[in-house]
């Protein structure tokens, strides 16, 4: 299998913790069953891009984490 | 725009804040004024007056920290995360908490933050809204440095706003015309010589330098203090009036409200059963200050600054001829004058007994 490299990895761990502060993310435990929906974190993406008025491909594009880098408010944008 | 789940805000118009430290980063003063200008701007489109505290609990608590500081949400070093703020609520609702490991600053610089930029959208969240989705708004989560120079809201802002605060502020009392027979005042002082006659949110000025009496608002000799005074009286020697309203006193001195203040009126000596005054006055000869509270009084030295042993006694014991409370009251000329309703009592300050009764408007020469 490819690995993943460890940008890819840092990226990805920065945007849980991100949609997690901000997105009201919450990671859940894998279903034995396969869910037909989006997995739930392109599913916050998809929500913080549509936030943002980015293109809501709800992929971690660098356009997107360009967005979750720059400095900010503490405040959550979207709550439960 | 957006507001907090259930919108919770400020159900009062006059809503304190107290800075509770600063950042190295910044003069004092800088830091003060970033803030009051971010109130500023919430103030301008609101009935919200803001207040400033010293001391004491106060709505809105503003701090810088770094990393974890007492809260669920620590810090997360230089960028990142900047400020955060909590809805309007008790306790530590309303704060504000700064992350000292960013660089703050008086103006936009690359190399810093700009305090009063951060403060002003971090207050909105103390005042109930939450971030906008509006690119350009105060309120959107993003820093995004621009110059602060005559900076106003976004109309996103002042919607989100105005949707928590009533647009209209509650409207004041009209004037009472200066002959009114029916003419009464809140409190009275002198002040370097002219006499101040207070009544709601505003002051007829009487001064030997001009010949008609000057009519203002009391927000236009000091902005932040709200109307409605119940007492006022100078201590000449130290070029101080004090202000009194509800269990609540200020020292000023000209224009300047004077730090450390308000202060709780019990400071002065008054049980806490004593939860407002009803008038002042200041006897320039014996430094000595008269409280009225209902029908009896106290008297404050200023000299030793302590209330003197043996009051409240009644006024009418001591004050022969005065039966009433006293809404005002005034030394001049080696006279008190304690005004009661539309009247007003000449005193002589040494005997104490009523010389004559007077409608309070022959003041104002009706």
């Amino acid at each position: 299998l490819p690995v993943i490299p460890e940008k890819e990895k840092e990226d990805m761990q920065f945007a849980q913790k991100y949609l997690e502060n901000f997105y009201d993310f919450k990671e859940e435990k894998s279903s034995l069953f396969k869910s037909k929906d989006l997995n739930p974190m392109s599913k916050k993406i998809q929500e913080m891009q549509s936030f943002f008025g980015l293109e809501v491909t709800g992929q971690l594009n660098s356009q997107t984490l360009n967005m979750m880098k720059q400095p900010r408010c503490g405040i959550p944008d979207v709550r439960s | 725009y957006s507001t907090f789940p259930l919108s919770p805000k400020w159900n009062k118009e006059d809503v304190t804040y107290r800075i509770l430290n600063y950042t190295p980063d910044m003069l004092q003063e800088d830091v003060e004024e970033a803030i009051a200008k971010a109130f500023q701007l919430w103030s301008s489109v609101t009935p919200l007056r803001f207040i400033r505290l010293h001391s004491g609990e106060a709505d809105i608590k503003i701090s810088f920290a770094s990393g974890f500081h007492g809260d669920f949400y620590s810090f997360d070093g230089p960028g990142g995360t900047l400020a955060h703020a909590y809805h309007p609520g008790k306790d530590i609702g309303g704060d504000a908490h700064f992350d000292e490991d960013e660089n703050w600053t008086k103006f936009t610089t690359y190399s810093g933050f700009n305090l009063f930029l951060v403060a002003a959208h971090e207050l909105g969240h103390s005042l109930g809204l939450g971030h906008s989705n509006v690119f350009g708004a105060l309120m959107y989560p993003i820093y995004m440095g621009k110059d602060t120079r005559d900076f106003r809201l976004h109309q996103d802002d002042i919607d989100g706003i105005q949707s928590l605060y009533e647009t209209t502020p509650t409207k004041p009392p009209a004037r009472p015309e200066d002959c009114d027979p029916h003419l009464t005042f809140d409190a009275i002082t002198t002040l370097r010589g002219e006499i101040l006659f207070f009544k709601d949110s505003y002051v007829w000025r009487k001064s030997p330098y001009f010949r008609d009496i000057e009519h203002d608002t009391i927000s236009s000799f000091w902005p932040s203090l709200a109307g409605g005074f119940d007492a006022a009286y100078e201590v000449d020697k130290r070029d101080q009036v004090m202000f009194f309203k509800d269990d609540q006193y200020w020292a000023v001195n000209g224009y300047n409200i004077q730090p450390g203040f308000p202060k709780p009126i019990q400071s002065l000596g008054f049980p806490r059963n004593v939860r407002k005054i009803d008038a002042a006055v200041h006897d320039q000869s014996t430094k000595k200050t008269y409280f009225f509270v209902g029908h009896r009084y106290w008297s404050f030295n200023e000299n030793t600054q302590s209330m003197e042993r043996g009051y409240p006694r009644k006024i009418a014991a001591d004050f022969h001829g005065i039966y009433h409370t006293v809404d005002a009251a005034l030394q001049k000329n080696g006279h008190f004058y304690f005004f009661h309703g539309a009247k007003h009592y000449e005193v002589d300050v040494k005997t104490k007994k009523l010389i004559r009764t007077m409608k309070s408007n022959s003041w104002f020469d009706c």
